[in-house]
């Protein structure tokens, strides 16, 4: 699910 | 974290502060595209507006230094160094990568959302925003050396992003298809650069387009 991609790069 | 990202943005840390280095040196901001700048700066507001949402401290101050820096070097280009700025030389039309990217966000993005439509923004532009300053160099034919070490250390923190990808797709099943496809489009970017950087730079040579 795309919508679980983490966003914890910069 | 694993060595690939932490290099990564250390690479970016570093080529900010060359930046820095740069204009406060030769008191100069010749050489600079302001325009390239603007969307690095467009790019780190529109990405961060979840600035508040807790990932870590490493995370949090990072954000909050590429915001500021930003604006600081935006600051440093339009008011402090204006009168070693020559437009004349920044001609890149901005507003065509700008309209691209906000319709390809509105388009291809994971949720539409009015942060996620941004955050996608963010990201195209990113991979594009370099452009104006290619340009730039490549009108000119020639760049400061300190110039050219800036470019390098961001073309590398880009290049070290893929390896990152790589690692984390093989150790952590990590799959994000539009950080991938600009990514990627970002690094072939500099292609050319790192080219010359290696045939000359790295060999004493001032930089000189063939």
């Amino acid at each position: 699910n795309a919508n679980k991609i983490i966003k914890d790069e910069l | 974290m694993n060595f690939f990202r932490l290099t990564a943005d250390l690479m970016h840390l570093l080529s900010i502060f060359v930046l820095l280095l740069k204009i406060q040196k030769t008191r100069s901001c010749s050489g600079i595209s302001f325009k390239t700048q603007l969307l690095y700066a467009v790019v780190f507001v529109t990405r961060y507006l979840d600035l508040l949402k807790w990932i870590s401290l490493y995370n949090t101050l990072m954000k909050i230094f590429f915001i500021a820096s930003s604006i600081y070097i935006l600051y440093l280009m339009k008011i402090k160094f204006r009168a070693t700025y020559d437009p004349s030389q920044d001609t890149f039309r901005i507003e065509f990568l700008l309209g691209a990217c906000l319709l390809l966000a509105l388009v291809f993005n994971y949720t539409f959302t009015f942060i996620e439509v941004l955050w996608t923004f963010s990201i195209y532009l990113e991979a594009v925003a370099i452009l104006p300053q290619l340009f730039m160099l490549s009108r000119t034919g020639e760049a400061e050396t300190i110039t050219t070490h800036y470019l390098f250390a961001l073309g590398a923190y880009r290049g070290l992003y893929l390896l990152n990808w790589i690692w984390r797709f093989y150790t952590e099943h990590h799959i994000d298809w539009i950080v991938w496809v600009a990514g990627a489009i970002q690094t072939a970017l500099y292609s050319d650069f790192f080219y010359i950087y290696y045939k000359k730079v790295l060999h004493g040579q001032k930089f000189e387009l063939p």
